[in-house]
């Protein structure tokens, strides 16, 4: 099973 | 002062229909350098950055930086009444205007249409997003994209793309069944935007979901090439480029836990 991941995860608020 | 006249009106038409199913309200940030819009959709999954150059209007005025805040699905209603061969001006006085004013020219230059369109502060999350090597790089057709994102889209609502030397596998199981498309890299010469172009550092394999995939082909008609950039445990890139810039799309990936 795979889940969605949030794009937050990889990019950071700049 | 803002002002931007694009000679390819319908264009800016295209790029609206491309975005507005993916977010609903998002800044125009106008620089010396052109117009650029960065935003998420709601749960954060997906996310669109897009570029038009200000060498791609003609005239481009813009003394300073500053945001319009727009609600996409409004300014697409507005775009609606523009034709397809119709010169499209963008104008705003300064940081505190509260509208945006369009201007419609016929080609013959013997109908204009103007309309304002209500601004609004957005307050939007921005992204810095690391340039990356990514692992694998295709370059397709776009329209075979679409096809392949729709085709899928019958047997389930996940799809694994999967890249290797030669060989891009798209491949989706569901209920109903299962499906795979397989595209190799082909070259010809008299029709480049007919071929299909891999470059790969190592092989990859990514899952995403379909309903956001079938969004961003909403880019298809902008270009006829999309570019495909992948990387192991990475958002998927996907990019149309036009004259007068880019659309890119990036999807944040399904991982197994």
């Amino acid at each position: 099973v795979s889940s969605q991941k949030s794009l937050l995860s990889f990019f950071g608020k700049s | 002062m803002f002002e931007a006249r694009l000679i390819q009106g319908g264009l800016l038409k295209k790029l609206l229909e491309s975005v507005k199913e993916l977010v609903t309200d998002a800044n125009f940030d106008c620089s010396e350098s052109g117009i650029a819009l960065q935003a998420m959709d709601n749960s954060h999954v997906a996310l669109v950055s897009l570029l038009l150059r200000s060498e791609g209007f003609d005239p481009y005025r813009c003394d300073r930086g500053f945001s319009l805040g727009v609600n996409l699905n409004s300014l697409n209603k507005i775009l609606k009444c523009a034709g397809n061969d119709d010169i499209i001006t963008l104008r705003a006085d300064d940081n505190s205007a509260d509208s945006l004013s369009l201007s419609f020219e016929n080609p013959n230059n013997d109908r204009i249409g103007e309309y304002e369109l209500k601004l609004m502060d957005i307050d939007q999350e921005h992204l810095s997003i690391p340039e990356t090597d990514y692992d694998a790089t295709i370059i397709m057709p776009s329209a075979e994209f679409q096809r392949i994102c729709r085709d899928l889209t019958v047997v389930s609502e996940s799809v694994t793309i999967d890249v290797s030397k030669d060989t891009i596998k798209f491949t989706a199981e569901g209920e109903l069944g299962s499906g795979n498309i397989k595209l190799k890299s082909t070259s010809s010469i008299d029709k480049p935007e007919e071929s299909v172009n891999i470059e790969l550092g190592q092989d990859v394999s990514l899952q995403f979901s379909l309903k956001y995939l079938m969004n961003f082909t909403k880019g298809t008609p902008l270009s006829e090439q999309v570019i495909l950039c992948l990387s192991e445990k990475m958002p998927l890139l996907v990019e149309y480029k036009m004259d007068i810039g880019y659309i890119r799309y990036y999807l944040a990936p399904k991982i197994g836990d």
